[in-house]
């Protein structure tokens, strides 16, 4: 099973 | 005072119908340069981000940085207001709190005008790294929905493998699996009916089909999709807008436990 990420792991908040 | 007139309207029309299903409320960022919008879906797994530059647009004017928060549900009902042909104004006065959309027949004997109640959205803004990604699949728009939409009778992932003979979309689910392997174009009539990879290295990845099925509602936007993939990183969807500009949806990967 795959756990899915979320898009803030990813991108800094300004 | 912001006001941005779209001859060509119905970009605007497939624009919104293209997001609405992922965005509820959104920021359109108002500048001199042009209009933009960047938002999360409500589960924080993906990212929308448009950009329509000033040029796109005639005449385009823009007095001072405004934020115009908009319920994209209530856009998209507006829209459909409008015909197809229609030249669409947005226009906003300046310490308004509303905007107003203003539809224009081609003949200018229909003019038709709604004042949009703006809303106020609190929206985390995100910095979007530049990355050069290890494999870049461009491909018709019509293919990549298909895809998508043949993938999800057999589950709710697809993994997504490009090397240097193609791309390959794969999945499996309780009724059994398949896959759909594209492989790069060779020759063709029309440079939008090609298949390309440009691969700096073979990479591998799985995507929730929910939000590709949701991008690829994008489609009409433009003939051809751009796919670029990078190990551990976000997928970048991208439909260009015409000459003016790009809608663009990231999505964050699924991981193996």
């Amino acid at each position: 099973s795959y756990l899915q990420e979320g898009i803030v792991q990813y991108f800094v908040p300004i | 005072m912001f006001e941005a007139r779209l001859p060509q309207g119905q970009i605007l029309k497939k624009l919104i119908e293209a997001v609405r299903e992922l965005v509820t409320d959104a920021n359109f960022e108002c500048k001199p340069s042009g209009l933009s919008l960047q938002a999360m879906d409500s589960s924080h797994v993906s990212l929308v981000s448009l950009l329509m530059r000033a040029d796109g647009f005639d005449p385009y004017q823009c007095d001072r940085n405004r934020t115009l928060g908009i319920n994209l549900r209530t856009l998209a009902s507006v829209l459909k207001c409008s015909s197809n042909d229609d030249i669409i104004t947005i226009r906003a006065e300046d310490d308004g709190d509303s905007a107003i959309l203003i539809f224009e027949s081609p003949s200018s004997d229909r003019l038709s005008e709604f004042d949009l109640k703006l809303v106020d959205i609190d929206n985390e803004q995100l910095v979007i790294p530049d990355t050069q990604y290890d494999a870049v699949v461009r491909m018709p728009s019509a293919e990549f929905q298909r895809i998508v939409r043949d993938m999800q009778i057999l589950g709710d992932s697809v993994t997504i493998a490009c090397s240097k003979d193609g791309v390959k979309f794969s999945a499996n689910g309780e009724i059994g699996s398949g896959s759909v392997r594209l492989k790069q174009s060779s020759a063709v009539d029309s440079e939008d009916d090609a298949v390309t990879v440009d691969l700096q290295q073979a990479v591998s990845l799985t995507f929730a089909l929910r939000y590709l099925s949701l991008f690829s509602k994008a489609a009409p936007l433009s003939p051809t999709v751009t796919l670029s993939f990078s190990k551990d990183v976000p997928l970048l969807v991208e439909f260009r807008i015409a000459d003016m500009g790009h809608l663009r949806f990231y999505l964050a990967p699924k991981i193996d436990e």
